[in-house]
């Protein structure tokens, strides 16, 4: 993902 | 994956089912608003764009089908249904959907000089998605409010839905004290939609748990 983190929520 | 997070999505899960239930048994779309289940379409069909790019896992992944699938048949079905005339279903949606996606061209995740253009646009799409997720409830809490005789199910569709905000919530705190995770835009909009459904819990209380039988 482009953020610093990976979005792994829904 | 914490419990509250888990909570949350098994409740966001049987929302759907509940609503299922509801059109499928009874037969009638009416109390249901047409215009909150297109939003909670362009909801997930926005923000689970990176399906096609990121994998997660199977959880995520199959969750983010069976939300975009459930909800476009749910569209479906009340869209098609001749039952419902829809006449209280008079929210202005442009007021939610457009503010929604000025305010993602303004606060988003995007970092330009890392992601490509393609990937830049899903961060403006994902954002757009959590701003429109905390209100695409008005238009059926509208509803409720004019509608005399809303079936209890209907209601409890509601509450699940609540239920899933108020675990999310807990997930965050959660996860920022124990993994430094966060995301200000999600937990920011995410307040606002959990906040939103205070006013639905007060109706709630009052036209369901109170004609239960004692």
């Amino acid at each position: 993902a482009v953020a610093e983190e990976a979005k792994d929520e829904l | 994956m914490n419990i509250f997070r888990f909570v949350g999505d098994m409740s966001h899960l049987a929302s759907f089912f509940l609503l299922l239930a509801k059109l499928i048994y009874t037969k009638s779309s009416t109390g249901v608003s047409l215009k909150t289940q297109a939003l909670y379409l362009t909801v997930f069909v926005c923000r689970y764009l990176d399906l096609l790019v990121a994998f997660v896992s199977w959880y995520n992944e199959l969750m983010k089908i069976f939300f975009i699938a459930a909800s476009a048949y749910i569209v479906y079905v009340v869209a098609t249904s001749t039952r419902n005339s829809n006449a209280s279903d008079t929210y202005r949606v442009e007021f939610l959907v457009i503010p929604a996606l000025v305010l993602a061209c303004f606060v988003n995740e995007t970092h330009w000089s890392k992601g490509g253009w393609s990937l830049n646009v899903m961060e403006i799409l994902w954002a757009f998605s959590i701003y429109l997720e905390a209100v695409a409830v008005l238009p059926q809490l509208k509803m409720l409010h004019q509608l005399e005789d809303t079936t209890n199910i209907t209601m409890h569709y509601m509450a699940s839905l609540g239920i899933y905000r108020a675990f999310y919530l807990l997930n965050w705190v959660y996860r920022l004290y124990y993994e430094g995770y966060w995301h200000p835009i999600a937990v920011v909009a995410g307040i606002v939609q959990t906040l939103l459904y205070a006013d639905f819990f007060i109706l709630y209380y009052q036209s369901v748990l109170l004609r239960l039988p004692s």
